[in-house]
């Protein structure tokens, strides 16, 4: 989806620091 | 068995009792006891001292140690509970407790909260949601121009900040998710459905009774 129609924190929400499930993969 | 428990308590500090620590959370204690495994193997990949400092968080985040990350230190920072500048076992349970599937929608509702909160004021201001979105956009290597991320923000504040004021307080955000439900799902962590099948050597170190797991 373009940035434009997304809200800030759709945008944000895929941020690689906020995706814990990276804690568990080895 | 008492000398090998002993010893190991006490080179991981805030290692609690895992059958308390399981009657705290939505975990089981067999579950408590795999966490204990993947908190180790994190713990000691810089400094073995049974803590989590922000560089091991952010390694076993990135798989890179010099990554810098506005989310992740917001992660860390939340993580410690104690604000000791590190995350000891307990914290570490308690905190992936919100990111359980079985815990309360609003625990998880009120941890985003003060996870965007970056200030700690209570409001999710327009300044602060700027500074996450140049932040995601440095991140992903993304290009927009100023007046996009104006846009964006226009866009957003309009949709959460229902009285207008210019920042986002609890209620606000509450009804904002209730209509935006997508924006959870980053506080949901399937992970933590089956640890103990991506962590089986928990059963070797176990320090409880099969009876009491």
């Amino acid at each position: 989806a373009s940035p434009l129609t997304m809200n800030a924190f759709q945008l944000i929400s895929t941020s690689q620091g906020l995706n814990l499930g990276s804690l568990f993969e080895k | 068995m008492g000398c090998f428990s002993s010893t190991s308590r006490k080179q991981f500090p805030g290692h609690e009792d895992p059958i308390l620590l399981a009657s705290k959370t939505f975990f089981s204690v067999s579950e408590v006891e795999a966490l204990f495994e993947l908190f180790k193997s994190i713990s000691k990949s810089v400094i073995d001292d049974g803590l989590i400092n922000k560089e091991e968080f952010q390694l076993a985040l990135f798989k890179n140690r010099k990554k810098e990350n506005l989310f992740a230190n917001r992660i860390f920072d939340l993580f410690d509970v104690k604000h000791k500048g590190v995350i000891d076992f307990s914290d570490f349970v308690s905190s992936l407790n919100v990111f359980h599937p079985n815990a309360p929608l609003e625990d998880k509702i009120n941890f985003a909260f003060k996870l965007y909160d970056l200030d700690g004021t209570g409001y999710i201001e327009r300044e602060e949601v700027k500074q996450m979105l140049i932040a995601l956009l440095c991140e992903s290597e993304m290009k927009l121009a100023d007046e996009t991320i104006e846009a964006i923000l226009d866009k957003t504040f309009i949709e959460a900040d229902a009285d207008g004021d210019g920042k986002i307080d609890k209620t606000e955000w509450l009804n904002f998710v209730t209509r935006n439900p997508s924006l959870m799902k980053i506080m949901t962590l399937t992970y933590l459905r089956d640890i103990t099948t991506t962590f089986p050597s928990f059963v070797f170190h176990s320090e409880v009774d099969e009876i009491a797991t």
